[in-house]
């Protein structure tokens, strides 16, 4: 009885928390820095006694009270072509936005690219990074599935390091209407020819990228009915 | 005033703010959240006798009801309660492998009254 008392007790606990029910992570996800720091704050204004207006992000500038980072859920495509004769890398990002409950307000979604550290040092400006919005499903040509219609968001030369993309408009879209949400096409892209041996060195960067490139997607809602009277405050 | 009898409770029985440590790990909530691992929740315990409900952090209200106690045992006591909350910040994972970071209001109990 007192099991089932407790388990009554979490699941309304767990309801309070915006948790349908208890989570069961196989391995937990690396936290960014970011979400560390954010956490950091608020524990030690918590500590000292500062009351923070807890619907107001002041590391990030945006309204919000909840802040979510969102696993990249797509894949790799590959092609059997000559490295030369096709991109570095090509990959389809998707990002699940199920979790925002429709009462939520989206007001910051930053796409996150990890490149990996130093990728491009001995290539110069050889590659560019292009950012496409997917328009229509993936079809399939030869058993390699290429994405439908697309929309270039953004591109990027030389990329390298940790790159950010502002995607509200995009997530907000695909927040309202979830079919619409086909994911996004990354491509880096090889310009220009190259000699054999560079084509060598080339064909071992872009493996390296794709092992090293992680995606992801931080998303920061605010929800009216936890932060009605601190709005108004503001 | 005559017909209100003394109090008779000793100073630690009186309304105050209890330690309280909230281990996750005990609920099995490590599983999932993140950090912290628990937290100082803390908890209101105590009386709040006729004579020191002002002196208790306590409402009017709370006096009010004290003296009406006092008069006729049929009404309960005044209530030892949590008068002022704050907040904690959580960082868990749900199912889907998201990593969320939210602010929870009115979880640890920093002063009590009656």
């Amino acid at each position: 009885a007192l099991g089932q008392t407790f388990q009554f007790q979490e699941h309304a606990f767990l309801q309070f928390l915006g948790l349908d029910k208890v989570p069961s992570p196989q391995k937990f996800q690396p936290v960014p820095y970011i979400l560390k720091k954010i956490f950091h704050d608020q524990e030690t204004a918590a500590t000292i006694g500062i009351s923070r207006d807890l619907c107001y992000v002041k590391e990030l500038g945006v309204q919000g009270n909840i802040l979510r980072l969102l696993p990249d859920q797509g894949f790799f495509l590959y092609s059997k072509n000559l490295p030369q004769a096709s991109p570095c890398l090509q990959k389809l990002l998707y990002f699940n936005l199920s979790a925002v409950k429709d009462e939520e307000r989206l007001t910051m979604a930053q796409l996150g690219l990890d490149l990996g550290p130093n990728t491009y040092y001995h290539l110069g400006p050889d590659l560019e990074l292009v950012l496409s919005l997917v328009q229509e499903p993936h079809v399939w040509d030869r058993s390699i599935p290429k994405p439908g219609k697309m929309f270039v968001l953004q591109s990027v030369p030389w990329p390298q390091g940790v790159l950010h993309f502002n995607l509200l408009e995009v997530a907000k879209d695909w927040s309202n209407n979830p079919q619409k949400n086909l994911g996004l096409f990354l491509e880096i892209l090889v310009k220009g020819q190259r000699d054999s041996g560079v084509n060598f060195q080339l064909e071992d960067t872009c493996a390296r990228l794709r092992c090293s490139l992680h995606a992801s997607l931080l998303v920061v809602t605010l929800n009216p009915k936890q932060c009605h009277s601190s709005s108004r405050k503001r | 005033r005559a017909a209100i009898p003394a109090p008779k409770v000793s100073c630690k029985n009186l309304c105050h703010r209890h330690q309280l440590f909230i281990n996750f790990r005990d609920l099995g909530w490590h599983k999932w959240i993140i950090a912290p691992k628990g937290f100082m929740a803390n908890y209101c315990h105590g009386d709040c006798p006729f004579s020191l409900t002002t002196s208790l952090n306590g409402s009017n209200y709370a006096f009010m009801q004290a003296l009406m106690h006092a008069v006729d045992p049929a009404i309960p006591q005044a209530v030892c309660i949590p008068t002022k909350l704050s907040p904690i910040s959580m960082l868990y994972q749900d199912n889907d492998d998201n990593v969320i970071l939210r602010h929870y209001e009115d979880m640890v109990v920093d002063e009590c009254g009656c």
